[in-house]
């Protein structure tokens, strides 16, 4: 199965 | 004060359409070097990048560094009272709760005047890396939103594998399998048709289809669609405005857990 991953794992807040 | 003058009134109307359906409200910040918006859509799995330069507006002074809360349904019910010829005005003064929209038409017969209110909101800003990517992919935007439409009937999934060949669609879902395979072209007689990959290693990965379908709302902005794609990390799907800047959605990639 494929997981939706979420943007904030990918950028970080500035 | 902030004054921002547009000739071609469409352009905006289009950047609005390109957006309203991913956000409900976003902060369109503004500064001496243009327009720059970059939100969350609200299950935070892609983000909105847009840019707007100074330079091709056909009036622009941002005296002050402006961050402007708005509502875009709201924006969108003004921007539908401007005809495509008109000629658009954005105006707020510094620190305002009000922004202006003036739409003139060509013969400046007709001056219309529309205030709306801004509103507060947080503002969350992503650090976005700078990335070689593995593939980047240029297509008709037509066609780019023509496959992913085609595409959501069979799955909510679509993916996107890229070789030196090609590119390639697939879905799958109850009703079967759909794969749609696009060459490079080797001769066109317009730019804007042509299909072209810079491959430095061949990238397959899969993303969720109504956000591919909610950035083609961005088609009419540009007959080209550039799509950049790296193992593990979120697609970029790139439309550029013109002669005044782009508009990039990011979308996280579906991984196996």
């Amino acid at each position: 199965t494929m997981s939706q991953k979420n943007i904030l794992s990918f950028f970080a807040k500035k | 004060m902030f004054e921002a003058r547009l000739v071609q009134s469409s352009i905006l109307k289009k950047v609005l359409e390109a957006i309203k359906e991913l956000l409900n409200e976003a902060t369109f910040d503004c500064s001496d070097s243009g327009i720059q918006l970059q939100a969350m859509d609200n299950s935070h799995v892609s983000l909105v990048s847009l840019n707007l330069r100074s330079d091709g507006f056909d009036k622009y002074r941002c005296d002050r560094n402006l961050s402007m809360g708005i509502n875009l349904a709201s924006m969108s019910k003004i921007m539908k009272c401007a005809g495509n010829d008109d000629v658009l005005t954005m105006k707020a003064q510094d620190n305002a709760d009000l922004v202006t929209f003036m739409f003139e038409s060509q013969n400046q017969e007709k001056v219309m005047d529309y205030e709306m209110k801004l509103m507060n909101l947080d503002q969350e800003h992503l650090g976005i890396p700078e990335t070689d990517y593995s593939c980047v992919i240029k297509l008709p935007s037509q066609e780019f939103a023509r496959i992913v439409r085609d595409l959501s009937q069979f799955g909510e999934s679509v993916v996107i594998s890229c070789t030196k060949e090609g590119i390639k669609f697939s879905a799958g879902g109850d009703i079967g399998n759909a794969n749609i395979k696009l060459a490079q072209t080797s001769n066109v007689d317009k730019d804007e048709d042509a299909v072209t990959i810079e491959m430095q290693e061949p990238v397959s990965l899969t993303f969720a289809c109504r956000y591919l379908n909610s950035f083609a709302k961005a088609t009419p902005l540009s007959p080209q669609v550039q799509l950049s794609m790296s193992a593990d990390v979120p697609l970029v799907v790139e439309y550029k405005i013109g002669d005044i800047g782009h508009i990039r959605y990011y979308l996280a990639p579906k991984i196996e857990d």
